[in-house]
């Protein structure tokens, strides 16, 4: 690590984590129905179980996030080079009782950060930009308030995540970073990136992207850095990952942003090893067509 | 380069042609779906209509991929095809699609991985990649970078982005200025030019890691699994409170069946779509792992 100077152990692993959902609101016991917030369970099938329960529609208990952490850190920490973490750290706005607002959002994702600088961070209190691990979060569509909505920056919320992330996203970025919350991260020196993509501004759910064609549109901004980010690294001879929340398939982004980040992802596929997203829950892998893109865009425009 | 090419063939275009119509159904039965799904987020993150989302990808995505293998030939057949086939054209225009390499077909795609949640929308889940890193185990200038710094790099790139912002004022004194100083050639040059637009990978670029096999390609991957119910019963009936119940489980890995790849490049994944189009169990098992091995069903 040219920064620390310290000699790091390369594993050839890394993690992949998505969607925490932490709810604080969470109550073992209550009514799955009051999604697992409050209320007397009809039936045996209708109680909040303390780990959480499968396809009920309710968010995550803290215990079951913590639990998760912890085995992270027992069983993997020590074997792998980085962690792509793709966002979604808050619990849904799915309780009309207790409306989400913006402070717990931010603060739900600080607890989060926090923790996962514990684990992952080589513990130097000189240098907490110091990670044993690097870890490379993005934005998710629940991170921000409103839901889905997050404007062009710099706004209040991109340089609150720039000092939620500080420890994460490298220093030089901060002005690129309060523009698109979106950054580069070196995590084999001179080698390999990885990229978080800040996919809101692509999101056809944000209300404040229309296209990627108007250069004041958000999405045209993100793909303006992603092309010069791009070409600098296969400039550097390097490779890198793509990672952010939302996936870049058909249905999730508008039209133009879709066929243009498709075509990005084709055109440098000299150095692009993959792309790593969350926020739909399935597992699954969708083969994205670069040539259609192409033929699409030139269509459209 | 790609409409003179579409209006150049007959078949070509009738590939077009039914890509438009599938992507019309397709659209629709999308659009169904993020109904359905916005109404179950109303309701709360239960899941909903997920096999039938999963449907849609096998009927959609990799049932093009299973198409195109199909007409996957050797580089000398399809050049022959082609040059039979332009005789052909001029005579009679002919439905039979067009023969393709691997090579062709591979490196027209790239492959969008999606995560399992840790909320439990299915059981908890989360992914170990493993990539190729023989090749740099032993090299001594390893991070060593002869490039200038990146802050000179973001810096400029920061310009870059105000300046764009700016030049879509059309208002604004500082792009009249900078405009009328360039002239007016340039001018138009500028405004013409998106540069969200990629120009096409230059020839003789070599294709990356996620094609071929070398350092950095992803070998193989394991995925973690939280079995939330059996968790939950042992927790409930265990005596003692401070057991550790709670652990990860491997639920999967990308070397067993159906995914049986030995190696996640691009090709290995076009073959394994093609596999879960056509093979009815290998596509259970498949959606069985999607949704977590919870169980989970369309209502």
């Amino acid at each position: 690590d040219v920064r620390s100077g310290k000699d790091k152990k390369l594993h050839g692993r890394f993690l992949h984590i998505t969607d925490m959902h932490p709810d604080s609101y969470y109550v073992e016991g209550t009514s799955i129905d009051a999604v697992c917030h409050s209320g007397k369970p009809d039936k045996k099938n209708d109680v909040a179980p303390k780990f959480g329960k499968a396809m009920s529609g309710c968010d995550s208990p803290v215990l079951l996030v913590e639990e998760t952490l912890r085995w992270v850190k027992e069983n993997l920490r020590d074997k792998i080079d980085f962690v792509i973490w793709t966002g979604d750290n808050v619990r849904h706005d799915n309780d009309r009782r207790n409306p989400r607002t913006e402070a717990q959002i931010f603060d739900m994702n600080d607890i989060v950060a926090t923790k996962m600088t514990e684990i992952f961070s080589a513990g130097n209190e000189e240098d907490p930009r110091d990670f044993d691990v690097s870890v490379i979060p993005s934005l998710g569509n629940n991170d921000v308030f409103p839901h889905n909505m997050f404007a062009l920056g710099p706004t209040l919320q991109t340089r609150e995540y720039y000092r939620l992330w500080k420890n994460f996203v490298p220093q030089q970025q901060q002005r690129i970073f309060d523009r698109s919350a979106s950054y580069l991260t070196e995590v084999i020196p001179g080698r390999l990136a990885v990229l978080s993509i800040n996919t809101l501004y692509l999101f056809q759910a944000n209300p404040l992207v229309d296209n990627c064609n108007s250069k004041k549109e958000p999405g045209y901004q993100l793909l303006l850095w992603l092309g010069y980010v791009l070409e600098e690294l296969r400039h550097r001879g390097m490779k890198v990952w793509l990672s952010g929340h939302v996936p870049p398939i058909a249905k999730n982004f508008d039209q133009s942003c879709y066929d243009k980040f498709t075509l990005w992802t084709h055109e440098y596929r000299d150095i692009i090893v993959g792309g790593l997203y969350g926020h739909m829950n399935v597992d699954h892998f969708i083969p994205a067509d670069g040539k259609k893109a192409r033929k699409s865009l030139l269509r459209n425009l | 380069e790609p409409y003179s090419r579409v209006r150049e063939g007959g078949e070509i275009a009738e590939e077009e042609e039914d890509d438009d119509d599938d992507d019309e159904t397709n659209l629709n039965r999308i659009l169904g779906h993020a109904m359905t799904a916005k109404e179950a987020y109303l309701m709360g993150a239960k899941p909903s209509n997920k096999e039938a989302y999963m449907d849609t990808v096998r009927d959609t995505h990799y049932r093009k991929v299973w198409n195109k293998l199909q007409r996957v030939e050797s580089e000398d057949t399809v050049e022959s095809e082609n040059k039979n086939k332009k005789k052909k054209n001029k005579k009679k225009k002919k439905k039979k699609k067009k023969p393709i390499t691997r090579q062709e077909l591979i490196e027209r795609y790239s492959i969008v991985n999606i995560g399992g949640s840790v909320i439990p929308t299915f059981n908890p889940a989360f992914r170990i990649w493993e990539y190729n890193i023989s090749d740099i185990a032993d090299e001594s200038d390893f991070g060593i970078s002869k490039d200038k710094p990146w802050d000179e790099f973001f810096e400029s790139l920061d310009k870059i982005m105000e300046e764009s912002l700016l030049e879509d004022e059309p208002d604004s004194k500082n792009i009249d200025s900078r405009i009328s100083s360039e002239g007016s050639d340039k001018k138009k040059k500028r405004k013409s030019d998106d540069k969200t637009v990629p120009v096409e990978m230059p020839e003789g670029y070599g294709l990356g890691p996620a094609y071929v096999p070398q350092l950095f390609t992803p070998t193989r991957f394991v995925q973690f699994y939280a079995d939330l119910e059996k968790i939950n019963k042992e927790y409930y009936s265990s005596l003692d409170e401070s057991k550790d119940v709670f652990k990860y489980e491997v639920e999967y890995t990308s070397d067993e069946k159906p995914y049986s790849m030995d190696t996640l490049t691009v090709g290995s994944y076009l073959d394994l779509a093609g596999r879960l189009y056509e093979d009815n169990p290998a596509w259970e098992q498949y959606v069985e792992w999607s949704f977590a091995s919870s169980g989970y069903k369309d209502d």
